[in-house]
């Protein structure tokens, strides 16, 4: 619950930060549009599985406010002409999509898994939705680099965004103790450790210049 | 338990 918390918080932060602000800078549009295929490909189960109220109403609400968050940034104005496009140029189908397929199609045809059920394709997207998370954060970490000075709300949003992933590892651990039938997914387990430490380096000068009181910003 | 794994997670 204080993951998911920390994931919503994180959204709130930053659909504030673009409707108060009402500007883009300093925000990758790339990353949201990447956050947005990840919850698309993940929550097909919407359709198939009912878990509980909780985790149908949260992945309506992940799906809704990240399609706003990209509406905005790439159609409303005056957001969208804040954005700058130029600084933000990781270049997410080649390096991040793509791969994240590749990969996801691998593990799925390792693991004995077929392609002629829609079953099969739906857990081979589930997969792919894993694998592409743990990177889905690289444009806004490159948009980051290039600013340097980062703004509080900008800072506070990628700060829960990391420390969401960060409690869900607690999370698992804790399912694997106490929880009887838990089964171990390590492509999960892995993607996970790998999402929270691209956040590490961000963390340690988050948390600094919180210490200091000071302004936020990375070195060069 | 039934057998479950991080799929009824966010």
């Amino acid at each position: 619950l204080c993951g998911d918390m920390c994931h919503v918080f994180s959204i709130i932060v930053l659909l504030l930060r673009l409707r108060v602000a009402r500007n883009a800078q300093g925000i990758s549009l790339r990353t949201h549009e990447l956050f947005l295929l990840v919850f698309l490909t993940r929550y097909t189960d919407l359709f198939t599985t009912f878990y509980s109220l909780y985790n149908s109403v949260m992945k309506v609400l992940y799906i809704a406010s990240t399609s706003s968050i990209v509406y905005a940034i790439r159609l409303q104005e005056p957001i969208c002409s804040t954005y700058d496009r130029a600084q933000d140029t990781f270049r997410h189908w080649a390096f991040a999509v793509a791969p994240c397929a590749v990969l996801a199609l691998l593990t799925h045809l390792i693991s004995g898994g077929s392609l002629f059920s829609f079953v099969d394709i739906q857990e081979m997207l589930w997969t792919f939705s894993i694998y592409l998370e743990s990177i889905a954060i690289l444009p806004q970490l490159i948009v980051l680099q290039r600013f340097r000075e980062v703004e509080n709300l900008t800072g506070n949003y990628i700060f829960f965004m990391g420390s969401y992933r960060a409690l869900y590892i607690v999370n698992w651990i804790f399912r694997a103790y106490y929880e009887p039938g838990y089964r171990h997914h390590y492509v999960v387990y892995f993607c996970g450790v790998l999402q929270t430490l691209l956040y590490a380096d961000f963390f340690y000068y988050y948390l600094m210049s919180k210490r200091r009181g000071g302004k936020f910003s990375l070195p060069t | 338990g039934k057998d479950q794994d991080a799929k009824d997670e966010l």
